[in-house]
């Protein structure tokens, strides 16, 4: 894909330091142009979804030309000047599931170099049971220096980690060194120019894919860990051994017509894969719509061998035809629980969930989707949490996900590919088994402030719930805490004092990082939160959540919907004007992308010679 | 440490780094005249960080006004007050007001002393605290004069000898090293300075976040500004 192959990547790094599941990624890659004549190089890297750029720099002839993260409105009329030139290549791109791309180009100077920086930063996300650390790679041609480096600093201590690629073979397996400690553990994997080769006599890499770690840390049982940090304090819960609650859940499954064919098959086959594994103390009920509703039952059923059979057989029956009323079908789920819960049918301390699988908008009944979000949250008040899958491309995911945030629930796309049933029944399985119900954090007002979310409707078996928060008082090392919940027996209510470590005992051998990762890890919390607010409250809470995520995106650096980061970078001679444009697309735009990334600089053959003079803006934007 | 030089009138300032070993005590006011001495001592970080350069802060000034028989020895743990031979300790973890004949002290609990000596000087020393566990830094303290104008003529040291005010010219901004840090020409005290536009921070008003300061930075130990070298202002002992 290299041609002409005068420019030869130098030097690929990507590192990685991750504390306490705050992750900090730094790419770095260095190339040469070593033709006679001026090139244009790409950068182009993968980036997960849930990170926020926090730095991009380029380094070309011992200058530097640094990102600068701006209040997007500020940097908007650059981008309006831009769109009305007719350039509109965007810098970031949806790619894929999980990722996003970010790819900038720069035109070098014959015999020239330039080295690329992205740094990105993101909390990992406990699911099933473990951390993954997702790091794709593909440099398209062999790299001189090729290595990725991640250190795992964990003071809870590490219980496991495993380390692989899906471009690693038998061959490169020993490359991938992995040391783990108490609670450190350190991951490299260099290889060299020819190991890096596809065959002996080829110039193809198979250096090619993903690299993931996988972890966990050892688990308190009661409070959680809680760390405190240089005036910041961040609590990990995720006690042990707890019973599962049992659940009342009401799967609400679209059958318009668009859903015929493959998803139809697709939806069936994992709603029988999931009503097998229901437990048998579990409630349950099925709700199918298309131009009207249909209810297998008309209230929700013991999940027995018997009703279990009875009810496979009901979704063997679900054929797609009709249009979409969303509406009054997600009302019938919640009048279905409401009055169970009314005539006291289900069992005590048990938590009560929607799973409103859709792959359309709606198109039948009321069709309004602030209506719908409206009649949805006055119908549930709160009580039951609510799940959204979207099926396919059609949907407008934004409007799922903002039914799912405001009944506190979480918003899922569904691909449509060959593993869709694995990713439907993935998706149940993460949400299926309720440790706890409405856990509650307590922390006092006069030793803490600016607490992230205090509140979750439920803990997920295998996940962890994580709060944040400042001190009132640097120079205070405990405080109280308590936290409450509804467990399957009866109110569990631990207490404790959090208290402040010594980082130096627990690694004495290690240079100072924990202080800004916990105050970053503060910030990038609230302002997720802060971010689902604008979704949630009232319009005054929601004009005061984004002045306040704006603040903190400022302040902090990250790349967030609320900001913009311009780069400055050498302006092309022949174009008055060479400006990209970068735009972090919504849910609703992202459109799976097969193409990846590319962690390291290409070249693409120049149109002419050009070189670079004074300066000129481009710059990354995110929505 | 940072120096910051103001000039209100002008509306510019100009400013500079003292690097030195920590435990160095440097002298920043004498006034023979008046009988006012001002001296710092500097620390440094606990342990170094491997990724940073050695930062040195004040830790501790003594000041002693000859006349009044006033000293006084602020740390970041505690303020010695002695006046005519009587002694007293204040503790920074308390709001604390003082008014004697000659001086008035204002203690604002873990944030600020504020001391002004009768017809001479008003100065406030900030203490910055810091996390007591970081592993790297520790707490420190600044000083900044409030009111300097009745000292004599003849005041020095590293602040002293801006006090009656300084001359210099700016011109020739152009562009340098760093493309958002102009470098420009500063004619000074009869040297030609290679100055960079820069800012500091004034934590008076905010102790935590500070106030920009926009100035010119006088590089190599404020070679140029001040008069003679640095080793000049280095003393044995805090008084």
């Amino acid at each position: 894909s290299v041609n002409p192959p005068q420019i030869e990547v130098q030097n690929v790094k990507i590192a990685c330091k991750v504390a306490s599941r705050f992750a900090h990624t730094i790419m770095t890659s260095t190339a040469l142009n070593k033709a006679n004549i001026s090139q244009e190089v790409v950068f182009e890297v993968e980036l997960p979804k849930t990170a926020f750029i926090t730095n991009f720099s380029m380094e070309i002839e011992g200058k530097t030309y640094v990102g600068e993260v701006k209040e997007k409105e500020k940097a908007k009329k650059q981008y309006e000047a831009a769109v009305s030139s007719g350039q509109t290549a965007g810098l970031v791109k949806a790619s894929g599931r999980r990722m996003e791309k970010f790819s900038v180009s720069v035109n070098i100077a014959a015999n020239s170099s330039v080295t690329f920086t992205l740094t990105y930063e993101e909390l990992l996300q406990r699911q099933l049971g473990k951390y993954e650390l997702i790091i794709r790679v593909k440099p398209k041609q062999l790299v001189q220096h090729f290595e990725i480096v991640a250190d795992v600093y964990e003071p809870q201590g590490i219980a496991f980690l495993d380390a692989y690629g899906t471009f690693i073979t038998n061959e490169l397996l020993p490359l991938v060194e992995k040391t783990v400690t108490d609670k450190k553990a350190h991951v490299s994997f260099s290889p060299t120019l020819d190991q890096q080769r596809k065959c002996s006599d080829c110039d193809g890499t198979q250096i090619d894919g993903d690299f993931f770690i996988n972890y966990d840390v050892k688990h308190a049982e009661d409070l959680g860990d809680i760390q405190i940090v240089n005036g910041y304090f961040v609590h990990f819960f995720a006690p042990d051994n707890l019973q599962r609650l049992p659940k009342n859940v009401v799967f609400v499954i679209d059958t318009s017509g668009s859903m015929s064919g493959a998803k139809m098959q697709q939806t069936r086959e994992a709603l029988l894969t999931i009503l097998s594994d229901l437990p048998v103390e579990d409630y349950f009920a099925l709700v199918a719509f298309s131009s009207g509703v249909v209810t297998w039952r008309p209230s929700l059923q013991k999940a027995t061998e018997e009703n279990v059979k009875e009810a496979k057989a009901f979704v063997q029956t679900l054929s797609a035809n009709g249009w979409t009323n969303m509406n009054d079908a997600v009302l019938r789920a919640v009048d279905l629980l409401n009055v169970a819960k009314e005539q006291n049918t289900l069992p005590e301390n048990s938590t009560s969930i929607i799973l409103l699988l859709t792959d359309g908008d709606p198109t039948s009944g009321e069709r309004n989707p602030d209506k719908i979000h409206e009649n949805v949250r006055n119908a549930n008040r709160g009580n039951i949490t609510i799940f959204c899958l979207g099926f396919g491309y059609d949907v407008k995911f934004g409007f799922l996900e903002v039914m799912a945030k405001q009944n506190n629930g979480l918003a899922r796309r569904i691909y449509e590919a060959s593993d869709a049933v694995v990713q439907l029944q993935g998706f149940y399985n993460e949400i299926s088994n309720v440790l706890l119900a409405d856990v509650n954090f307590h922390y006092p007002d006069n030793a803490v402030n600016s607490v992230t979310g205090r509140q979750f409707n439920q803990l997920f078996n295998g996940a962890e719930i994580v709060v944040a928060g400042r001190l009132n008082d640097i120079e205070m090392n405990d405080f109280p805490i308590e936290v409450s919940a509804q467990s399957v027996d009866n109110k569990y209510v631990v207490k404790g004092q959090a208290s402040a470590q010594d980082w130096n005992v627990i690694f004495p051998e290690q240079e100072y990082i924990f202080g800004d990762f916990t105050e970053r890890l503060w910030a990038y919390l609230t302002i997720q939160n802060l971010l689902d607010k604008k979704d949630k409250g009232s319009p005054e809470e929601k004009q005061n959540a984004t002045a306040k995520a704006l603040e903190l995106s400022l302040k902090y650096n990250f790349v967030t919907p609320l900001t913009s980061m311009v780069v400055t970078k050498p302006k092309d001679e022949e174009k008055q004007e060479d400006k990209l444009i970068a735009d972090k697309l919504t849910e609703d735009e992202r459109r799976a992308d097969a193409q990846v990334g590319i962690p390291a600089p290409i070249s693409r053959p120049a149109t002419s010679h050009r070189t670079y003079t004074s300066p000129s803006v481009n710059w990354v934007d995110s929505d | 440490p940072h120096f910051i030089i103001e000039f209100p009138d002008q509306n510019d300032a100009f400013c500079f780094n003292i690097d030195d070993t920590p435990g160095t005590i440097f002298n920043l006011i004498t006034d023979p005249l008046t009988g006012i001495m001002v001296n710092g001592q500097t620390i440094g970080d606990k342990k170094i960080d491997p990724e940073k350069t050695i930062s040195t802060y004040f830790g501790r000034f003594g000041i002693i006004h000859a006349k009044f028989g006033i000293r006084l020895v602020v740390t970041t743990q505690d303020i010695l007050v002695s006046e005519k031979g009587k002694q007293a300790k204040l503790f920074w973890s308390e709001n604390t007001a003082i008014k004697g004949p000659n001086m008035d002290l204002h203690v604002t609990k873990d944030r600020s002393l504020t001391v002004t000596l009768r017809n001479s000087m008003k100065f406030v020393i900030i203490l910055h605290k810091v996390w007591n566990k970081h592993p790297y830094h520790q707490d420190y303290l600044g000083f900044y004069t409030l009111d300097s104008h009745l000292f004599s003529e003849r005041v020095h040291g590293l602040l002293g000898q801006f006090f009656h005010g300084v001359t210099f010219e700016v011109s020739d901004v152009f562009q340098g090293e760093d493309p958002d840090k102009p470098d420009a020409y500063m004619f000074v005290k009869g040297h030609n300075l290679t100055v960079t536009r820069g800012w500091q921070k004034d934590f008076r008003k905010d102790v935590k976040k500070g106030e920009n300061v926009p100035c010119w930075f006088i590089h190599n130990n404020g070679t140029g500004i001040i008069d003679g070298v640095i080793g000049d202002y280095i003393v044995s002992g805090l008084f």
